[in-house]
């Protein structure tokens, strides 16, 4: 469930930058950008299990990586030649995709059946950053 | 179910999700886990955060989470490792757990309850011996490191004026089926009056019970004052019944395989 929040407001890639146009600021708004994706363990009705945390900001990648890319979109050099390849050949070479370029770690601290509790990491859980690859 | 912003600062849901596809999805999430299925743990679980075991658990859980960025080792090590014995308290020189980072390496660390209850006839052999149940650890990791902890409470008995030694043995079969023989996993000398906890090297009986849970018969432990074997209470060490918060528990820290990420997946 993506939650509004106080701090969510500096998630996007696309915040905290002076638009000159309307076309300009409409474009941002479709590019390629971190959004936010909260996982709640509670909302599951998990909590008899899972001790902490409550849930965790997973985030997701979501917008369309089509030219002209620019630093905001956190591409490679390879993404930036494809995008070109796809102006000429649009049928034939697809656009690059936003997809995680940075994930880190959780931590879940959980029961198992006989009230064992584990301190498990996973990583690659979070999506730290997102870009046009 | 499914939400969404609706443009004044509210989200709402916009999708329920049918039952049968809101199951399949937490069976994705509990095998994204590493969970075949979820774990149903006693009732009373929820109760247990007062427990020695979950304590410790939520207590480093907390100091690895307080700052995810940049966990402050040092305080990791000081508050989670055993401190260096001072020279003559030592029975055997183990300096694994003081010189090692597998706080920070281990993928799962996983604290395990005693599981004797009443298997053991005798309440002699019920106090003196310690069973974990390793059986949930998942197959492919790799045991880091585990220690036994156990509480002393400071010597009320004025008969006891020397040190006392605290040997830590595992069980091992033995020739005849029937028969257990004993392997010192570790051994700690300390004060009659000391009052703390006392944590033991038990990675190499993990690593064999890891790999062979047949092999478990647990933990014989020993005090000893001078050539005069003691009753757990007369070295006034913690065993079964004691403050919920000074039980004895083990602590064990794993290692994801490289090959096979820290889960197995389920085929679907």
């Amino acid at each position: 469930a993506p939650r509004r929040r106080q701090e969510s407001s500096n998630v996007a890639a696309t915040d905290n930058y002076e638009w000159t146009t309307y076309y300009e600021y409409k474009s941002a708004q479709r590019s390629c950008q971190r959004r936010e994706l909260y996982v709640s363990f509670k909302d599951l009705g998990w909590e008899d299990w899972i001790i902490a945390p409550d849930g965790y900001s997973a985030f997701y990648c979501y917008g369309e990586c089509a030219f002209p890319l620019n630093a905001r979109m956190n591409a490679s050099n390879h993404a930036i030649v494809q995008t070109l390849v796809n102006l000429m050949k649009p049928d034939s070479v697809p656009k690059p995709c936003c997809v995680p370029t940075k994930l880190s770690a959780i931590q879940v601290l959980y029961y198992d059946k006989n009230s064992n509790v584990i301190l498990k990491k996973y990583r690659n859980m979070i999506v730290k950053a997102c870009g046009c690859h | 179910g499914f939400y969404s912003d609706n443009g004044v600062d509210q989200t709402i849901m916009y999708r329920s999700m049918p039952k049968q596809e809101r199951n399949e999805m937490q069976q994705e999430i509990l095998s994204l886990l590493g969970l075949h299925h979820r774990p149903n743990p006693a009732s009373h679980a929820a109760n247990l955060t007062s427990y020695s075991a979950p304590r410790y658990m939520i207590d480093l859980y907390e100091t690895l989470t307080g700052d995810e960025e940049d966990v402050n080792l040092e305080t990791v090590k000081r508050r989670y490792l055993p401190q260096p014995r001072e020279r003559g308290e030592l029975a055997q020189d183990y300096t694994f757990l003081t010189s090692s980072y597998f706080v920070q390496d281990a993928d799962m660390i996983m604290s395990f309850v005693n599981q004797v209850k009443h298997e053991y006839p005798l309440r002699h052999d019920r106090d003196r011996i310690f069973r974990f149940d390793m059986s949930e650890v998942p197959l492919g990791e790799t045991v880091l490191g585990a220690e036994l902890r156990i509480y002393k409470n400071s010597s009320l008995d004025g008969h006891i004026e020397n040190n006392i030694t605290v040997n830590v043995y595992q069980l091992v079969p033995g020739i005849d089926p029937e028969d257990r023989q004993l392997v010192l996993a570790d051994s700690y000398t300390v004060s009659h009056d000391h009052a703390g906890w006392l944590t033991f090297n038990v990675t190499q009986a993990t690593q064999d019970w890891t790999s062979d849970a047949f092999a478990n018969y647990g933990f014989y432990i020993q005090a000893i004052c001078g050539h005069k074997s003691l009753e757990m209470h007369e070295a006034s060490l913690v065993t079964r019944y004691g403050p919920e918060g000074k039980l004895p528990f083990m602590v064990a820290f794993f290692a994801a395989a490289a090959q096979s990420q820290s889960h197995v997946r389920r085929k679907r």
